[in-house]
């Protein structure tokens, strides 16, 4: 979902 | 993960192995800021709150394990370390590095995606990560002789967040929904404030001469 999306990232 | 991501993250390691190798075994920190290394620190801390929480991947939560230790070592090196504290220039690394701390956790406060206690802090961290580079940049003006490893150190770190610029222009395109404001404006603020950094450090390298930053 989109909350994994952005925090995916470093 | 595309390409871009992969190079940026590839190249944020890649920094961090080039200070961690000047102060392990060179045992100096000479050029090198002590307040954008603190300030970098508490970026990872409050970023990475949901590293026991959320599981994103095996990748996801080594990196965030190794940019944490990392930077706190570092902040302990240049602070307690017997011969590398030595080297620090402390009378040249003047930047008033708490007072971008408040700002930057105010405008989390009131410019976030969504108003709870881990995305303010994540939200802060990309604020705070944006200008965490000044006092470093400051310190370089203010540098004579900048060796190249601190010079290799500061690009690479500029080349990290170009390259997530691209990775997140990708992500636009191939992704559905993918927009994120907070984060690529702060971004794009993080890589102009290197700018003319790149600009000195090509000329050196095209001109083979040492880097030099006008003051």
């Amino acid at each position: 979902d989109e909350a994994v999306e952005k925090h995916d990232e470093l | 993960m595309n390409i871009f991501r992969l190079a940026g993250d590839m190249t944020h390691l890649a920094s961090v192995l080039v200070l961690l190798l000047k102060i392990h075994t060179i045992k100096s920190c000479a050029g090198i800021s002590l307040k954008t290394q603190e300030l970098f620190a508490i970026v990872f801390a409050s970023r990475y709150l949901d590293i026991f929480t959320d599981f994103i991947s095996l990748y996801n939560t080594l990196m965030k394990l190794i940019f944490l230790g990392s930077s706190f070592s570092i902040v302990w090196y240049i602070r307690r370390h017997k011969l590398v504290r030595r080297s620090y220039d402390k009378d040249q690394d003047t930047f008033r590095h708490y007072f971008l701390l408040l700002p930057c956790f105010i405008l989390a406060l009131l410019i976030n995606e969504k108003f709870t206690f881990k995305e303010v802090m994540w939200t802060f961290s990309l604020y705070l990560e944006a200008v965490a580079i000044l006092p470093q940049l400051v310190l370089l003006q203010r540098t004579k002789n900048i060796d190249n490893l601190t010079g290799q150190y500061v690009f690479l770190l500029g080349a990290y967040r170009g390259l997530y610029i691209l990775n997140w222009i990708y992500r636009y395109f191939t992704e559905p929904h993918y927009v994120h404001w907070i984060p690529w404006i702060s971004g794009l603020v993080q890589t102009l404030l290197y700018a003319d950094f790149f600009y000195y450090y090509f000329e050196s390298w095209k001109n083979n001469k040492k880097l030099q930053l006008p003051a």
